[in-house]
């Protein structure tokens, strides 16, 4: 799977996933990538991409449940994508990349390694795998 | 405020040992698609997604993709395509220029084709290591579990007990000595590369 997600200066934020799925899938078998709020969601606090097991992450809505822990509970980008991430979804089966409104990064993930990368305006840019 | 962008190319059970030439090429595409964004990495045979895609347990692709506009909440989701070259941008169109949200199979397909999109021949999508994993993900599934003593049934294996036999989950091989009691054998770990999307 391969994801990105934006934000640009005057905070308008957007989000968009793909993939060829799992290996060795039924034919036919859709998995959270194309699933609005499981593998991928956005609102105006947030845009989310997420990949890993489709199966676990449709289970636990992971895109939208790191846009509603910001807009029920007023997380911050980065507290509300390691809760997803590290309670509610199963260890080893999911990773995300995440922006906010206000330009913040979150790449968070409880498998292995995530392929990521990331750069901001300000110049800061990081890409990493483990 | 100011802009950001931050993309992944798939989480998974990576190996810490990744070879140098499995690794460069991928950090290197990581690099080259921060400057392009999402559409770039479906062209890049190293991720799963467009070319590169892993393959359905018939050896064919299956696509999907999805945007969403933060602002306006509007989306669009694709699945079950198998010529496009650019998943994403049929996602966007179908965001776009219809009034709904998900597109699917023959649905989506002639969508692309009426949309004008480019598209290509199925095989376009098919890597030699996609269909390595895929023969390893079968191999991997062809393995049974002795399910009386949870140890990995190999053709080859000599012993079991009535138990697998009435379950039906036993050595194809394997004779049964009823007088004979089954020595307690260390059920040996046995890591199978199971081809699954390991790298993401």
């Amino acid at each position: 799977t391969v994801g990105c997600v934006a934000v640009d200066n005057q905070g308008n934020l957007a989000t968009a996933t793909s993939t060829g799925g799992l290996v060795n899938k039924m034919v036919g078998r859709i998995g959270d990538t194309p699933i609005i709020g499981a593998g991928t969601y956005a609102n105006s606090l947030c845009a989310v991409s997420a990949t890993g097991r489709g199966e676990s992450i449709m289970r636990a809505t992971v895109a939208r449940d790191v846009a509603a822990l910001m807009e029920y509970k007023g997380f911050s980008l980065e507290e509300a994508a390691a809760y997803v991430v590290g309670e509610c979804a199963p260890k080893g089966t999911a990773g995300l990349v995440a922006v906010s409104a206000k330009g913040e990064v979150t790449m968070q993930f409880n498998t292995t390694g995530m392929f990521r990368a990331c750069a901001t305006e300000d110049g800061y840019s990081e890409i990493a795998i483990w | 405020m100011g802009w950001a962008i931050a993309l992944h190319g798939g989480a998974g059970d990576i190996p810490l040992n990744l070879p140098p030439e499995r690794r460069e090429p991928r950090e290197a595409a990581l690099r080259h698609c921060l400057d392009i964004g999402v559409r770039e990495l479906e062209n890049h045979p190293h991720f799963n997604a467009g070319k590169g895609s892993v393959l359905t347990s018939d050896g064919t692709v299956e696509m999907e993709a999805c945007i969403m506009d933060g602002r306006t909440k509007k989306c669009g989701a694709v699945s079950g395509l198998t010529t496009v070259v650019n998943a994403i941008s049929l996602a966007r169109l179908v965001m776009e220029k219809t009034l709904h949200i998900y597109l699917a199979f023959d649905g989506a397909e002639a969508f692309a084709r009426e949309q004008g999109v480019e598209t290509t021949d199925k095989s376009h999508f098919v890597t030699s290591e996609n269909i390595e994993r895929l023969k390893q993900a079968k191999e991997a599934n062809r393995v049974q579990v002795c399910i009386s003593h949870n140890h990995v049934i190999k053709d080859n294996h000599k012993r079991t007990d009535l138990a697998c036999y009435i379950f039906g989950k036993l050595c194809i091989n394997s004779k049964i000595d009823y007088t004979q009691p089954i020595p307690k054998e260390p059920t040996k770990e046995t890591t199978v590369a199971d081809g699954d999307s390991q790298i993401g």
